[in-house]
């Protein structure tokens, strides 16, 4: 990108479009770091490439209809919905509860959008598990598989196969908490039984588990708790399973919280780019502004915007749009939603930025879109967020475009509901 | 409720503070 002011950039049109090729990175320093990557880009380890650009814009059109079901979950999460299916738990891992709970084509939790490659078990078996702060057990398709599993990279997790690993009997304190978590648990003579729905029909069931979790070769957790799932079904890619990082008690971070003081920081990939999740603290993010995240406030993490500059000018938005409904910071949802009086304004003045060029038909959840396909470069508004206690971050043309087909670049944002919902 | 999604956190350093209730942000540190 090529500075033409300090708010006003201009980039490619070329540099927009999804890369075709996997890069070298320079990952985070730290002696914890694991490599991440975008499930949909060059960079993964199963990625195959698509054929044309209509491929390419279907990918895209079914990436934001699966981001919206993941607001969806997200949303019956935090007004605690009674989650479907409401079965009992143990009948979930019946051969007669084949048909029970059918996936549905085109539904997923949504949010494998980066992995990570982990190990279980002694000796280690490696998995690529979903990246998700939005999540908090982690789990894996384990054999047996008893009803159902999805295709994935490589073998499932064989527990027969690890000498340390072990079922969570039904009396421990774990066992309680996963149906916390999760509101579905049971007890059968071979332990916990942990089930986890996600709102659209994808769901893991099988056992709570304990065994030793590899993180790097210098950096192992024995007794990592995590559900061996035995029923697994949706649409999670070619990944082993989950890696949790929300806020719970069974996640990654708090059950390693020991090791790594519960503290974790990433730097997400773009597509051709892997990024990098590191764990514990390091003195150089003294220098990150931060910004309080909210206590209490589970299973999310929550964090308080106070205002959004487009074009270095601040948008006329009361800061209590964003307070009444409160924002949480999540890696597994793609587009971020915006109250529609916030929604509205930073619409309207980032299509002021961009008058110059034609508007396209709107791409699902996203109504601002440009036709690019006789530019070469584009000129564009920096956009920036304002958080509780001045703290700014700077989206650049990476975080603001969001690009469906080769000559069509949105604006990637877009409203929830209702400001006060 | 808001989300601020991960395209918006791309090549952005994202710290997670639980023990001191905060979350960072620094930029230029994800190259």
């Amino acid at each position: 990108a090529r500075n033409i002011n300090q708010h006003i950039q201009t980039v490619s049109v070329d540099q927009l479009r999804p890369p075709r090729e996997c890069t070298a990175g320079k990952g985070l320093q730290g002696k914890t770091t694991l490599k991440l990557v975008d499930r949909h880009g060059p960079c993964a380890p199963f990625h195959q490439k698509t054929g044309s650009a209509d491929d390419g814009k279907r990918d895209s059109e079914e990436l934001l209809r699966q981001d919206q079901q993941r607001v969806d979950w997200i949303h019956s999460r935090t007004a605690s919905l009674p989650l479907s299916p409401k079965k009992n738990i143990e009948d979930l891992l019946l051969p007669e509860a084949t048909t029970q709970v059918p996936a549905q084509t085109g539904s997923s939790l949504g949010s494998g959008n980066f992995i990570v490659d982990v190990g279980l078990g002694t000796p280690k078996q490696a998995f690529n598990l979903v990246f998700d702060t939005g999540s908090d057990l982690s789990w894996v398709q384990c054999d047996p598989c008893l009803i159902s599993c999805y295709q994935q990279q490589g073998p499932r997790f064989s527990p027969s196969a690890s000498s340390t690993y072990r079922n969570v009997p039904c009396s421990a304190a774990e066992c309680a908490e996963a149906k916390l978590e999760s509101g579905l648990n049971g007890c059968s003579t071979s332990g916990c039984i942990y089930g986890i729905t996600y709102g659209d029909n994808s769901l893991s069931v099988g056992f709570l588990s304990q065994d030793t979790l590899t993180i790097t070769p210098n950096d192992v957790v024995p007794g990592f708790t995590f559900g061996c799932g035995h029923r697994n079904q949706g649409l999670f890619g070619m990944t082993g399973g989950m890696f949790g990082l929300g806020r719970s008690k069974l996640s990654v971070p708090s059950q390693t919280a020991n090791k790594f003081g519960g503290v974790f920081a990433y730097c997400l990939p773009t597509a051709s780019v892997p990024g990098s999740l590191a764990f514990g603290p390091d003195s150089s993010y003294s220098s990150a502004q931060f910004t309080p995240l909210l206590t209490g406030s589970q299973p999310f993490y929550y964090l308080t915007i106070t205002g959004i500059s487009v074009g270095g000018q601040l948008l006329p938005v009361s800061s209590s749009i964003f307070t009444t409904s409160g924002t949480i910071i999540d890696s597994g949802t793609v587009i971020t939603r915006l109250p529609p009086t916030a929604y509205s304004a930073l619409r309207s003045a980032f299509r002021t930025f961009m008058a110059k060029y034609p508007l396209s038909q709107p791409s699902l959840i996203l109504d601002t879109c440009y036709d690019l396909s006789n530019y070469t470069t584009v000129q564009y508004p920096l956009i920036e967020f304002h958080f509780q206690g001045g703290t700014n971050v700077l989206l650049d043309f990476y975080n603001i475009f969001f690009v469906p087909s080769s000559s069509q670049a949105c604006l990637a944002f877009a409203p929830t509901s209702s400001d006060s919902s | 409720l808001s989300i601020f999604g991960n395209r918006q956190q791309r090549k952005i350093l994202v710290v997670h503070d639980v023990p001191n209730a905060r979350i960072g942000f620094k930029q230029g540190a994800c190259s």
